[in-house]
C-alpha cells in the first residue's frame, strides 16, 4: 500500500491537480 | 434486453469519457484540420518557437516550478520540456483514474486490484490517447493550444528524440481505423480491465467486467462502423502494440534516470513505473 500511496489516494477520493 | 444493456453501457462510458477528458478526438481533429474557427494552435518547430510557446505550455497546466518549490528549473530545453510533459501526464493519470472509477463495477473490485489495474493500464491508455492528437507531421499538446512538429521532436538530443517517434508510428496506423470518441471510451475500459496484469488478487470479477465491455464494444463497432470489416479484431490487436510501447517507454525513462543526473521524476509517475516490467 505504501508503494502506491498516490494511486490509492486518487482512487479513494478525487484529488485536484495541485495536490498531485 | 441484453443488447439494450450493452448499448446503455456504451452510452454511459462515452458520457464519462466526455466528462473526464478535456480534449476529445472530435475537438483535436477539428483543430488539426483547421476547422476549429479561431482556435488555431501555436506551432513549435524550432528552439525559438519553443521558447515562445513555453509560456503557453506552462499556462495550460501546472508548471514544473509548482511541483518543486525551492528547486530551480533545470537547464536545457529538453529537460524543461520533459518536465512539462510529466506534469501533463500526472494530470492525465488523474483523469484516467476518474474514468476508471466510472466503469460500472470497478470501484467494487478489491482496492489493491484497482491499483494494479491502473498501474499497468494507465500508460497504455495515455499512449493510446495521444493518437487522436497526432498526425504524421506532429502532435497537439497543452490541451490543443500548441502543435509541435515531429521534425522538431526528432531534433532533440538523445534519448529525448526517441521518446515520441514510436508513438507517431503507432498513431498513424491506429488513426486509419477511424475510431471516434464513443469507440475510444469502450476501448479504454477494455484495456483498463485486463485480467492478466501481474499481481492481481482476484482475477475472475475483472474478467467478467471486461467480458461485458468487450461485448458492448463489439456491438457498438458494428453499429457505428457498419462497413468496416473485422474492425473489432483489428482494434483488439492494437493491445499487443501498446504493451510493447509501454515496455520500451519505461526502459527509456530508466535510461534517462541514469544519464540525466539532475532529473526529477514526478512522484506519481515514479510510483507507476517502479517495478512495472
Amino acid at each position: 500500500k505504501e508503494k502506491h500511496k498516490i494511486l490509492h489516494r486518487l482512487l479513494q477520493n478525487s484529488t485536484s491537480p495541485v495536490e498531485l | 434486453p441484453e443488447a439494450a444493456d450493452l448499448r446503455a453501457l456504451a452510452r454511459h462510458l462515452y458520457e464519462a469519457y466526455l466528462k473526464y477528458f478535456p480534449l476529445t478526438k472530435a475537438k483535436a481533429r477539428a483543430i488539426l484540420s483547421g476547422k476549429s474557427g479561431d482556435n488555431v494552435p501555436f506551432v513549435i518547430h524550432d528552439i525559438k518557437s519553443l521558447m515562445e510557446g513555453e509560456q503557453l505550455i506552462n499556462n495550460g497546466q501546472t508548471s514544473f516550478q509548482e511541483h518543486n518549490i525551492g528547486s530551480d528549473p533545470p537547464d536545457g530545453v529538453e529537460l524543461r520540456f520533459f518536465y512539462s510533459c510529466q506534469s501533463r501526464s500526472a494530470e492525465a493519470v488523474r483523469e484516467v483514474t476518474e474514468f476508471a472509477k466510472s466503469i460500472p463495477g470497478f470501484v467494487n473490485l478489491d482496492l489493491n486490484d484497482q491499483v494494479t489495474l491502473l498501474k499497468y493500464g494507465v500508460i497504455e491508455v495515455l499512449i493510446l490517447m495521444m493518437s487522436p492528437l497526432m498526425n504524421k507531421d506532429g502532435t497537439l499538446i497543452s490541451y490543443g493550444q500548441i502543435f509541435m512538429t515531429r521534425e522538431f521532436l526528432k531534433s532533440l538530443r538523445k534519448p529525448f528524440c526517441q521518446m515520441l517517434e514510436p508513438k507517431f508510428d503507432f498513431s498513424v496506423k491506429f488513426n486509419t481505423l477511424e475510431l471516434d470518441d464513443s469507440d475510444m471510451a469502450l476501448f479504454l475500459a477494455v484495456i483498463i480491465l485486463s485480467g492478466d496484469r501481474p499481481g492481481l488478487l482476484n482475477v475472475k470479477p475483472i474478467e467478467q467486467l471486461q467480458e461485458t465491455v468487450l461485448h458492448s464494444l463489439e456491438l457498438h463497432l458494428k453499429i457505428n462502423h457498419p462497413d468496416s470489416l473485422q474492425l473489432f479484431a483489428k482494434v483488439l490487436q492494437k493491445m499487443t502494440d501498446l504493451r510493447q510501447m509501454v515496455t520500451d517507454h519505461v526502459q527509456l525513462i530508466q535510461l534517462l534516470k541514469k544519464t540525466e543526473v539532475d532529473m526529477f521524476l514526478h512522484p506519481l509517475l515514479q510510483e507507476i513505473m517502479k517495478d512495472l516490467y
